[in-house]
């Protein structure tokens, strides 16, 4: 009966995680390698194929920019005019922030869909479905986007474009520091060839994490975790029987990911002090008193 | 936390995109 109960559990988180993003692995790896009918990507590899991308991709690459206050949201500052290069260029990078967050925002919402559809997790208690987001959305989100990589660069615009490596690296500080340890984290990542339905049930293991901070119910959030991580195990001996240390790998890349957001998280405080640039009313939500 | 976390929560009972807030 346990091997059918979570057999069960693993076809629903899976079915969950198919329905709930828009891209998964498996589309981004048919884009990645040319084997798709779809146009191939737009590369964005300067600041001239960013702006083409910017007309071409406009719907995908929504480039808003957020009020600060928390009563804010939606309102709209907008840019002065300037005609000096270096501020067009500032302007440019500022406008390739703002599409980062515009689709961190649209992950997170999927994130939560997803998260709500992963049996158990709607019958917590609120503060925690809200506290198991806050401090999971992130490490999910860093997990998904492997997904989106290459040693080369990243699949974005929903697959219409592929930004280099080189282009993302190349921008001013503190912007050109922010991909680099995602690409560095993808390529180890993405060596354990994982598919969209271990990707499914990691994803709900990150979600339902029983020690972040401030859970009213922490034994019902280690129940939950423990059936998610079991039917993760099973599945992982089932799916890849040839790789038995597979799961343990896997669980350190969880020590990874939180420190790859706690340095995400102090590059986006750096952001926001020094530079002209706001922070959309969610992520504020999300960064807000958070390690 | 509910005070702190207004879209978290509205995304969790319903599922407006904050994108269209």
């Amino acid at each position: 009966p346990m091997e059918a109960d979570h057999k069960i559990l693993v076809k629903q988180i899976h079915e969950a995680y198919m329905k709930n993003f828009n891209m998964n692995k498996a589309k981004a790896r048919l884009i990645l390698t040319g084997k798709t009918s779809t146009p191939q990507p737009l590369i964005i590899h300067d600041m001239e194929t960013f702006q083409l991308a910017e007309r071409t991709l406009a719907v995908h690459m929504v480039s808003g920019d957020y009020a600060e206050s928390d009563g804010g949201v939606g309102d709209r500052q907008v840019f002065p005019a300037v005609a000096c290069e270096e501020l067009e260029q500032r302007e440019a990078e500022a406008r390739l922030f703002h599409c980062c967050q515009s689709t961190s925002v649209e992950t997170v919402t999927e994130l939560t869909e997803f998260a709500k559809a992963v049996p158990g997790f709607q019958s917590l208690d609120l503060n925690d479905q809200v506290t198991l987001l806050k401090y999971g959305v992130y490490e999910a989100l860093f997990t998904l986007l492997a997904s989106c990589m290459n040693k080369d660069g990243l699949l974005v615009a929903r697959g219409g474009g592929f930004i280099t490596r080189e282009f993302l690296k190349s921008l001013r500080r503190p912007f050109g520091d922010m991909m680099e340890p995602k690409f560095q984290f993808a390529t180890r990542f993405n060596a354990l060839e994982l598919d969209d339905s271990d990707l499914a049930l990691f994803v709900a293991a990150i979600i339902c994490c029983g020690d972040r901070p401030g859970l009213v119910d922490v034994s019902l959030v280690e129940q939950l975790q423990e059936s998610i991580v079991q039917a993760l195990r099973l599945h992982l001996l089932a799916n890849h029987p040839d790789d038995t240390f597979l799961f343990p790998r896997l669980l350190q890349k969880l020590a990874d990911l939180r420190e790859l957001v706690t340095e995400h998280a102090q590059l986006v405080q750096e952001i926001k002090t020094n530079e002209d640039t706001s922070l959309h009313p969610l992520l504020q939500e999300i960064y807000r008193d958070m390690y | 936390l509910k005070e702190k976390h207004k879209i978290l929560h509205q995304l969790l009972q319903n599922s407006t995109s904050p994108v269209d807030l």
